[in-house]
């Protein structure tokens, strides 16, 4: 989609109008629907099937997981790349803003696939708690992530709150490297705007201070993953090399 | 940035679907 240039602040019609292309856009891209998850809600892996994710070794569970994972990433890609004025960045910037940012839109909508009442997350076609990823050995990151979700689910987002928080947290001026920072200055300061108009709307103002503050949340989460990363293909960099996705790789490595 | 992310690269010259 193109990018309506507008003087600031920009009309209420082109915030409109770019609230609704973002929202279609997370609609679109999303991995799973809502009302998919909501039926599935209480499939839960049965003993047997958590023993035998427990029983994989560290490089199987990694490599499973980095797979999982890598298709998440690409349904951000298609997310970012429908978010009005992105394809209009140049390639680099494109590819700075995924690969600081995918991983963390991957957590915020991680979110929607998860069950507070049992702490339980959506995978492999189930619900699981932290215990199905024991082997991965990186007990403290999944525990950083399930909580991180929690605090999510705390806020209950709407679709179209979700949406707009996904492009702000992927449309960020400060990473590192950016060549045209202006530009992606202006996107991100139109998409504030879109954020504070739906919170009015919403009659949830409050929420905004709420949200900026998962930024640097998300930011650490990102980090310890890239930590945990290094620490196991140092101990397996045959697998990462050879079997681990190529995009994961690089992105990651 | 090209170079090192040809993956990424050709994901995002795609067309979307």
């Amino acid at each position: 989609p193109e990018y309506p240039y507008c003087p600031y602040p920009p009309s209420l019609l082109h915030i409109e109008e770019l609230c609704d292309s973002i929202v279609r856009s997370h609609r679109d891209t999303s991995q799973f629907r809502l009302e998919e998850l909501q039926a599935l809600r209480w499939k839960l892996f049965s003993r047997e099937e958590i023993h035998a994710y427990q029983s994989k070794s560290v490089d199987e569970m990694w490599q499973h997981c980095a797979v999982r994972l890598t298709e998440a990433v690409q349904y951000v890609v298609e997310f970012a790349k429908r978010i009005p004025g992105f394809r209009g960045l140049g390639q680099n910037d494109q590819i700075t803003l995924l690969k600081t940012g995918s991983m963390e839109v991957v957590l915020v909508r991680m979110s929607r696939c998860f069950n507070t009442e049992n702490s339980t997350v959506f995978f492999d076609g189930k619900f699981g708690s932290t215990e199905l990823f024991k082997s991965l050995g990186c007990g403290d990151l999944m525990v950083a992530v399930f909580d991180f979700a929690h605090s999510m689910c705390a806020l209950r987002l709407t679709e179209q709150q979700m949406a707009l928080f996904c492009s702000l947290v992927l449309i960020n001026p400060d990473r590192p490297c950016l060549e045209d920072r202006g530009r992606v200055h202006r996107m991100r300061r139109d998409l504030e705007v879109c954020l504070s108009h739906m919170l009015h709307r919403d009659n949830q103002e409050s929420l905004q201070h709420k949200l900026y503050q998962k930024v640097s949340v998300l930011q650490s989460l990102c980090s310890l993953h890239v930590e945990k990363l290094h620490w196991f293909s140092q101990r397996y960099p045959l697998t990462v090399h050879s079997v681990f996705p190529p995009l994961y790789k690089e992105l990651f490595t | 940035l090209k170079e090192k992310h040809k993956i990424l690269h050709r994901l995002l010259q795609n067309s979307t679907s």
